[in-house]
């Protein structure tokens, strides 16, 4: 049976042909994960691999892996990440570039600006390793209540619901401009 | 093999010769309750491969959204005969849907749960104009809880707790950290979406720094991006001015949108058997 079955098993799955993607928005980038499911042999090693592209002015929307440590490695590009810790602590806030890797321990949040295409591989210790959103439609914070959202950070109906209900995207997002966010904070002030 | 460096984690640390009872080593209070914790550096219970706690919620209490990076086990000690709690799994749609128009804050105290059914009289014309502003909301499955029960929770799933009831909710809960799901260390770790410790966390020294919010350690700025919302709501969210801790009295009232309750199941008619059949409604 082994000739079958462990003799004939697939040991590659190619994830970089953009037809494969996942994750597709034509101006912002792609990602495509390859785990248990696509390929069976993770299963065995326990092990799976996220590959992301990203152009400049893209950001991956701040997320945690749920069962899995992550070790991501810059392919090409630069990007700004910020990871924090348990105790909501920014234990890395860098530009990482080509050749250069970041430990994302799990549960930990972390964020991905993209600064010029940024490209990465990220391995990940479980065959099928799942991330939980922190923004986005189906995000942590859009599960929860209003009334949960209003009481726990002391805000109003309206800007509870403009936490939950203003950013439609899953993955990937536009990052405003420097010009913007200032012309926002000329407006705040 | 201490003498060779091994790390801590790595030692054997399964001295059962004697077993003693083990009390909670460490309260930590918040604004509507407490969380007590035993010393998970216990031999006894290190060699477990646990950590154990036990949750005080009072009356109105909310316990904020947490999640953990360990397969978690409760039990309801003590509590009001029903309460509501959700557990969000990441991917699930908003299945829990508020058809009507939501009521402001500031209106009505003390109405908890029956959403859309009482408070309304008398207030048709703010919700008129709430109706127009489109207040309505849909979030993940809350569902009641009640004493006795068990409730499981796997790792990185945000949960809260609302103790809907008229006296202290109790829950004693397991956190196995040694599950092979929990891929840090064997140190219990708290991941909180809202709320903070100024106090400090509890049990390995790591932790006795005060705790923030995971958005916290964010740049303001980055966190605006995402949610697409001004700075000054994003600083809110990081919750750096307060100090109510995990557990909060919930302001006004409580209008998320659940199932109504079985009627058998209010009463608690269902503990006492009924006799023959004596009304036109018994079968």
């Amino acid at each position: 049976g082994l000739e079958e079955t462990i003799c004939s098993m697939r040991t590659h799955e190619n994830i970089d042909d953009p037809a494969r993607a996942d994750v597709y928005k034509p101006n912002l980038g792609r990602v495509t994960s390859v785990n248990s499911l696509t390929l069976p042999i993770l299963q065995f090693v326990r092990l799976s691999a996220t590959r992301g592209i990203i152009q400049g002015n893209a950001m991956v929307l701040p997320k945690y892996n749920m069962n899995a440590n992550e070790i991501l490695y810059c392919t090409r590009g630069q990007a700004r990440i910020q990871v924090v810790n348990d105790n909501g602590q920014n234990v890395l806030d860098q530009q990482v570039q080509k050749g250069q890797l970041v430990v994302i321990p799990q549960g930990f949040a972390y964020v991905v600006q993209s600064q010029n295409n940024f490209e990465w591989i990220s391995f990940k210790t479980n065959a099928d390793a799942m991330i939980s959103t922190l923004v986005g439609r189906t995000s942590a914070l859009r599960a929860l209540p209003l009334e949960v959202l209003t009481n726990a950070y002391q805000i109003s109906l309206e800007e509870a619901r403009r936490i939950k209900f203003n950013t439609l995207e899953t993955t990937l997002t536009h990052a405003r401009s420097g010009q913007q966010q200032l012309i926002d904070q000329i407006v705040e002030a | 093999r201490q003498s060779l460096g091994v790390p801590p984690q790595l030692r054997n640390e399964c001295n059962l010769d004697n077993l003693d009872v083990l009390q909670a080593t460490e309260t930590i209070k918040s604004e509507a309750g407490q969380i007590e914790y035993w010393d998970h550096n216990h031999p006894q219970i290190r060699c477990a491969g646990v950590s154990v706690s036990r949750l005080v919620i009072e009356q109105g209490g909310l316990y904020l959204p947490t999640f953990f990076s360990s397969p978690k086990i409760s039990y309801v000690v003590q509590g009001p005969y029903l309460f509501s709690q959700s557990i969000n799994f990441i991917g699930c749609a908003e299945t829990f849907m508020d058809s009507q128009p939501m009521q402001g804050q500031q209106q009505g105290q003390g109405q908890q749960g029956q959403q859309g059914q009482q408070g309304q009289q008398g207030q048709q014309g703010q919700q008129q104009q709430q109706g127009q502003q489109g207040f309505s909301d849909m979030h993940q499955k809350v569902e009641h809880v009640r004493h006795g029960d068990v409730i499981a929770i796997t790792p990185g799933s945000t949960h809260w707790i609302y103790n809907t009831g008229d006296q202290p909710l109790v829950i004693i809960s397991l956190l196995d950290i040694s599950n092979n799901q929990n891929q840090l260390d064997r140190n219990p770790r708290v991941f909180r979406l809202a709320g903070n410790n100024p106090q400090g966390g509890f049990g390995g020294p790591q932790q006795q720094q005060p705790q923030q919010n995971m958005l916290n350690g964010f740049d303001p700025q980055v966190l605006a991006q995402a949610l697409k919302i001004d700075v000054r709501l994003a600083q809110k969210l990081q919750n750096k001015q307060d100090n109510r801790g995990n557990i909060v009295h919930v302001r006004g009232p409580f209008q998320v949108a659940r199932p109504p309750i079985r009627q058998s199941y209010e009463s608690e008619k269902w503990r006492h058997p009924r006799g023959p059949p004596q009304s036109p409604q018994d079968n």
